[in-house]
């Protein structure tokens, strides 16, 4: 039957306004280079776990996006990541939250599905499991850039409420 | 947030979704992206659902599960399941986007933000992204 994928970079506030036509460029190469790695999946008879996996852990790697690397600050100037994975077939499903060592939290999140009894782990346990389970440990300087620490130091300046509600930061 | 959504050869379904959550939360705040039936979902008897946005909403309204139900129990179409369920989440005052694929192919996304980053392609040649 017919494959077929699609893949979100995140929803917010950007507009045409605030975002120029490099930045258009820039973010929809980021987004093609995503789409085909779940596309080549798909392609070559493989399933949709795997698509969608491969698809997301190239969001995770690219730092345009709220994700691994290029996730956004906590108020204290960390990165807490999530992450979570569901197989239609049986509705098998795993995930994980409050990472800040692990490099592909959806790989993480598909280990928990199918290497452990549980469904959802979180914080320090999830990464005692990531690290049982052999998975890539990254110092945190891995998810940080720039760009989101700006973003921080903007968002306390400005006292926009503690958190960014407006989603102005995607 | 980043999500994907896929329908395999064999016509089953699969979703996933990764987040760095909200800039500056706090106290542990956790949102829906991990949370299974609230940001991510799957079931071959409806859809594979991502979504992105306002978590707390998200949350509550159990929104990739609702589409799911939707689908399944009411008969309804994934995109009129899905924009329904986003104008719940709006009427809590929430905003964000959707993308979802079904066992029969299809794919599709809804959002009430300005823009969403978003692509998608199938085995009949689309390919697409987008933003606005």
């Amino acid at each position: 039957s017919r494959w077929a994928i699609a893949i979100h970079g995140g929803a917010g506030a950007m507009t045409p306004e605030t975002m120029d036509a490099a930045g258009v460029a820039e973010h929809e190469a980021a987004l093609g280079v995503a789409l085909d790695a779940g596309r080549a999946v798909l392609m070559a008879g493989g399933s949709a776990l795997d698509a969608v996996c491969a698809a997301v852990a190239e969001l995770e790697d690219d730092p345009h996006f709220n994700a691994g690397r290029g996730a956004v600050f906590t108020y204290h100037g960390t990165n807490e990541l999530d992450a979570a994975v569901m197989d239609g077939r049986a509705r098998d499903a795993g995930a994980v939250c409050g990472l800040t060592h692990t490099r592909n939290p959806v790989q993480l999140a598909r280990a928990v599905m199918e290497s452990s009894p549980h469904v959802f782990l979180s914080g320090a346990g999830a990464e005692e499991f990531a690290r049982e389970q052999g998975a890539v440990m990254v110092d945190p300087d891995w998810f940080a850039t720039e760009e989101r620490w700006r973003q921080l130091q903007e968002l306390k300046a400005k006292k926009l409420g503690w958190f960014d509600a407006g989603l102005k930061y995607g | 947030t980043v999500g994907a959504v896929a329908v395999d050869a064999a016509g089953h379904v699969a979703a996933a979704t990764s987040t760095g959550g909200l800039t500056g939360k706090r106290w542990g705040r956790i949102g829906d992206s991990p949370l299974i039936g609230a940001g991510t979902y799957a079931d071959d008897r409806a859809a594979a659902i991502s979504c992105t946005g306002s978590g707390e909403q998200f949350m509550r309204v159990g929104a990739a599960h609702e589409i799911c139900a939707r689908i399944r129990l009411g008969g309804e179409q994934a995109q009129a399941a899905t924009e329904a369920v986003l104008a719940e989440i709006g009427a809590m005052e929430g905003v964000g986007g959707i993308i979802y694929a079904t066992p029969a192919g299809e794919t599709g996304f809804a959002f009430t933000t300005p823009g969403m980053f978003r692509g998608r392609a199938d085995s009949e040649g689309l390919r697409e992204v987008g933003i606005f």
